[in-house]
């Protein structure tokens, strides 16, 4: 998992 | 998902695509900064890279992939298609300017060293600003058609949207996320200048010109 948090938003 | 932010993503899909309806109705991109356009391109195109590594829903994958097609088209019609109706001469804003202050910062201030994680960053701070050469563009010429100031409004409704959307989440998951937040703000204050002109002339029938 490359991203230390989950981006849900556009 | 509230409907602060499902409102705000329709308000940002219909500004894009009055753009590229423009364009196509009149065979012409007169009056649109391709800088704006290019700057838009790479803000999806940095943001989007999870699209590689993780599913989050289908309606997020679907939007990520129209807003990325979408910007692609608009900058083949402006550079491709319709580059003889560009108005090159007064699209002049340096965007040294913008994109040097803005790697910069998403070097300094991000949510971790890596590049995902950077470009996601830099894609924030980037949207922040990636109106500015449209707006500049707008005060050489002194004056914008009407459709253009259409796609202005809801691309500054999306945002204003987003803020209420963040408000709501703030109260009902705990969820904040402090650059998006901070990013967001600041972008919409760029528009309440433009939103002050459009209520007080475009909605009142008159063409947008400045003094």
């Amino acid at each position: 998992w490359p991203f230390k948090r989950k981006h849900d938003e556009l | 998902m509230n409907v602060f932010r499902i409102l705000g993503d329709l308000s940002h899909l219909l500004a894009i695509l009055i753009l590229l309806a423009k364009m196509w109705r009149s065979k012409s991109c007169a009056g649109i900064s391709g800088k704006s356009q290019v700057l838009f391109a790479l803000v999806f195109s940095t943001r989007y890279l999870d699209l590689f590594f993780v599913f989050i829903s289908l309606y997020n994958l679907v939007m990520k992939v129209i807003y990325l097609l979408c910007s692609y088209i608009t900058i083949y019609m402006i550079y491709g298609k319709l580059r003889k109706t560009y108005d090159r001469e007064n699209d002049t804003f340096r965007l040294e300017f913008l994109l040097i202050p803005v790697i910069g910062l998403s070097f300094l201030e991000n949510y971790d060293f890596i590049p995902t994680e950077l470009l996601w960053t830099f894609s924030i701070y980037l949207e922040a600003v990636a109106i500015l050469p449209q707006l500049f563009m707008i005060s050489n010429t002194g004056e914008a058609e009407t459709i253009t100031t259409h796609y202005l409004f809801f691309l500054g409704l999306y945002r204003a949207l987003y803020l209420a959307n963040w408000i709501w989440r703030y109260h009902t998951e705990k969820f904040y996320d402090q650059i998006a937040i901070i990013s967001g703000v600041v972008q919409t204050i760029f528009y309440c200048d433009f939103f002050y002109l459009y209520i007080t002339k475009v909605l009142k029938g008159k063409k947008l010109s400045l003094p």
